[in-house]
């Protein structure tokens, strides 16, 4: 199968490192050279890069989209143009290839999902973010995270948590939250695995917006283990572990557990959404 | 005496909480509620704090100049041009002051430093942040600072500094340093004190731009000493430990070393070079 997903937010964020995290594999250069040195009106940029993910003979083909320059501009007004253009035109290209006499989908860019990358101010949302995320949320499955997480205590941290799930609310900005209606009938609550799975997704969505930090480079732990982590003067920041940041539960929302569902919500509902609106005229 | 020191840069970059670890006190409140919930188009604002530092007897008055709002919108053209006025403005009240005929200067708020705080992203400086240094620099003492500066590894951070210093002097963004020519004859180059002084310099020289991490709570440092620390999960980062950050550095730098430089180069250099643009016309 293939998935596409998207990565949005400022230059500096970690994108370009979670990303090569995610794939553990070095599918992009940390490339402040070309992003940082063109004058001061530049646009945003889309770039894609594909790459496999090979997990127990499941082969997943993943597209990353990236978007450089989105809000490092000093005037940032329709940054979200071409993040916004993009989403659409995959749900346009693919109408076409749809309305073919022979209907050859040849080629399916949809964004099933989009991780907008949060700046760790530990206040609140800015309006830049308020106002690319509602673009975002009814075009395609928003999953908001905070970026650089190490730079907040696990105080902070919550206050941040907090404040920014009042904004989305306060905002009506839809989040793709994991389903807690189980696929099975409901009369059958009873079984193991279903309940298992409900609360799965309960501690899932009290944990968002995930808190994220990425690294491509290992230490050991202290217990002779090499794991992926920060390596600071006063301490280790371990990747994959529960106490210091949420990557393992996005890892597993979005290319495991969840996968399915953000393929078939974009499929069904965000392309029919937006196919409805372009036949309405 | 007294003196004023003008703290720009973005909400969230911790500006707040250095006031008050500068001075000790809770000089203001880390106010998200006030400033975040305001609707887009703000305007940046000035605020103006008052402090007495009381150390060793020596009694310094210390205004604060915050200025909340900078940067923070989706369009930024012109974010500068509140804290550009304000600068100006006080070196006209102070040469219309001086223009009376009894020469009564009551009220001096001309800056005498102006700390920018820089986003940690790691990569390099945004253009806002090229484009408000250059003007803040034709006016006043400029020290560009590293905010939250335990974002970033040592390895990070180094190369960081050096971009940094970089596009400043690519940009030639004018910035403050430490005199490196002593007040005393230099023919007495030998004067152990002299000798001193300027390997002090240079050191300080060599570590900008400063890292600076801020906190206003004690903990106990391992050691049985309670210090001014930030307490994660994976360590303790310490406000006051020169591995962790140049937080002395630049605290011995405004406050006492070279205090009186910044005074009499705000009150000498930039008054005058205001004061003449001013009568030319
Ligand atoms: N503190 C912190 N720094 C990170 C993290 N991930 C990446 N970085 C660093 O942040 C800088 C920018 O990272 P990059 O991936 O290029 O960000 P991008 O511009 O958003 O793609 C680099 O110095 C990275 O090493 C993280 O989780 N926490
Ligand atoms: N990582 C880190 N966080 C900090 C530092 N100083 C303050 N903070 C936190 O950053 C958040 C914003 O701080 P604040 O002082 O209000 O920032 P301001 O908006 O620039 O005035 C708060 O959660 C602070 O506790 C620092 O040096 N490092």
């Amino acid at each position: 199968g293939h998935f596409t997903l998207m990565i949005c937010g400022e230059s500096g964020l970690g994108k370009t490192t979670f990303i090569n995290t995610l794939f553990q594999t070095t599918l992009k250069q940390s490339d402040p050279q070309r992003r940082h040195s063109q004058p001061i009106q530049k646009t945003v940029e889309i770039d894609i890069l594909r790459a496999e993910l090979v997990e127990k003979k499941f082969k997943l083909k993943v597209n990353v989209i990236d978007t450089p320059g989105f809000g490092d501009n000093v005037n940032n007004s329709k940054a979200w143009q071409p993040i916004v253009d993009f989403i659409d035109d995959q749900h346009d290209s693919f109408m076409r290839q749809e309305q073919q006499p022979f209907r050859d989908v040849k080629f399916d860019l949809r964004v099933h999902a989009v991780l907008y990358f949060i700046k760790p101010t530990g206040h609140g949302l800015k309006p830049i973010d308020i106002e690319t995320m509602k673009r975002i949320s009814t075009r395609a499955n928003l999953i908001p995270v905070i970026a650089k997480a190490d730079t907040l205590t696990s105080n902070e941290l919550q206050i941040f948590k907090n404040r920014i799930r009042q904004v989305i609310e306060a905002q009506e900005i839809r989040i793709f939250t994991p389903p807690l209606e189980s696929n099975v009938d409901s009369s059958d609550i009873t079984n193991n695995q279903d309940v298992a799975a409900i609360e799965h997704a309960r501690q899932l969505i009290e944990s968002m917006p995930f808190a994220i930090i990425g690294s491509t480079q290992k230490f050991d732990n202290g217990s002779g283990q090499l794991v992926l982590a920060r390596k600071y003067p006063w301490g280790l920041v371990e990747v994959e572990n529960d106490l210091h940041c949420d990557f393992r539960k996005l890892r597993s929302l979005v290319l495991r557990t969840y996968l399915l569902d953000l393929i078939l919500t974009t499929n069904e509902l965000h392309y029919e959404t937006y196919r409805r609106l372009r036949l309405e005229g």
